[in-house]
């Protein structure tokens, strides 16, 4: 028999696998069980990644990006740079559903989603400050700055462009698994 | 990150994302998984993908986008997910990246570039052939 229905998510996040299986399980849409699923995971700021207080940028601020496809309309929502709204999918849901758009980004999303109903609040928490605190002290390393000057493997910012190639190549960056898109 | 796929019964197909993206990022920077094609993708006439890992470089593959269209071509799910990657892993051999796909008939498989502190990359099933959400690993090539 086919195995279908499917629910596949990347990462253990187990809970969200679930959501997204109950939604289907009692009668929702697979466009609903994707953000549910999602959702879950928004809130429950899976392994860091995921949601708020997570991957602070380099000013501190948490910010967030998500998008919904449906398959069977090729219709797409997606949010980028989402500032100071919590349910990213969400609002990427709302995209999809008022708009004939496919992504809103930055500033103007938040705005998109607070006409839409979300509440503006703000994204950091104790942790994504400790993190971002340390990493001031660690002379913002690592980063992904190039051919800048200060040296950005040794030094904060601010850094202005210096057309030479770093004064010392940046070293292998060891991979941060709990830090990805 | 989280990406998902979801196909029900009719073989209706639905992928997406979410993320706080990468640490210390520079203000503004958003990386691959609002970007449908990138992030995810999902066609009711081949199935669904969705990637997660470094988005700086996953972005400019569309790794969901070309997965799906590899299993539009035939291929199972698990040798369009490894296509993709061993198509990055060409240009950026030391890259951070997993994929997950899924066709229509339910079949599923996954893929990630192998690194030295990343050999193993895990991601959740649940299907009819199940009674619960089931973590799946799959050896990075």
């Amino acid at each position: 028999s086919s195995p279908l229905p499917l629910v596949l998510n990347t990462w253990p996040f187990k809970n969200a696998t679930n959501a997204a299986w109950q939604t289907i399980a009692s009668g929702g849409s697979v466009v609903d069980a994707v953000e549910n699923g999602c959702t879950v995971c928004e809130a429950e700021q899976c392994d860091g990644t995921v949601g708020f207080g997570g991957s602070p940028d380099e000013l501190g601020e948490t910010t967030l990006d998500a998008m919904i496809m449906d398959g069977t309309a090729m219709d797409v929502g997606a949010v980028g740079g989402l500032r100071r709204i919590k349910n990213a999918i969400g609002v990427a849901r709302r995209v999809l559903e008022h708009t004939t758009h496919t992504l809103l980004v930055g500033e103007s999303a938040t705005k998109f989603a607070e006409s839409m109903g979300f509440t503006n609040e703000d994204l950091s928490t104790r942790a994504s400050k400790t993190l971002h605190s340390e990493w001031l002290a660690q002379n913002c390393q690592p980063n992904y700055w190039r051919k800048v000057t200060p040296d950005p493997s040794k030094y904060c910012g601010p850094y202005k462009p210096s057309g030479v190639l770093e004064q010392g190549i940046p070293a292998y960056k060891e991979v941060d698994i709990h830090g990805h898109d | 990150t989280i990406g998902m796929v979801v196909i029900d019964k009719m073989g209706h197909t639905a992928a997406g994302t979410s993320t706080n993206g990468l640490k210390f990022k520079i203000p503004g920077r958003v990386g691959d998984s609002p970007i449908p094609g990138a992030g995810a993708y999902a066609d009711d006439l081949a199935g669904a993908a969705a990637a997660t890992g470094d988005g700086d470089v996953l972005l400019r593959f569309l790794p969901s986008y070309q997965a799906v269209e590899y299993m539009r071509r035939g291929e199972d799910p698990a040798t369009a997910c490894q296509k993709v990657i061993s198509r990055i892993h060409e240009y950026f051999p030391e890259f951070f990246g997993a994929v997950i796909c899924a066709n229509v008939t339910g079949s599923y498989g996954a893929a990630c570039n192998k690194l030295p502190t990343f050999t193993q990359f895990s991601f959740m099933v649940y299907n009819s052939l199940r009674n619960q959400p089931t973590e799946e690993k799959v050896d990075c090539i």
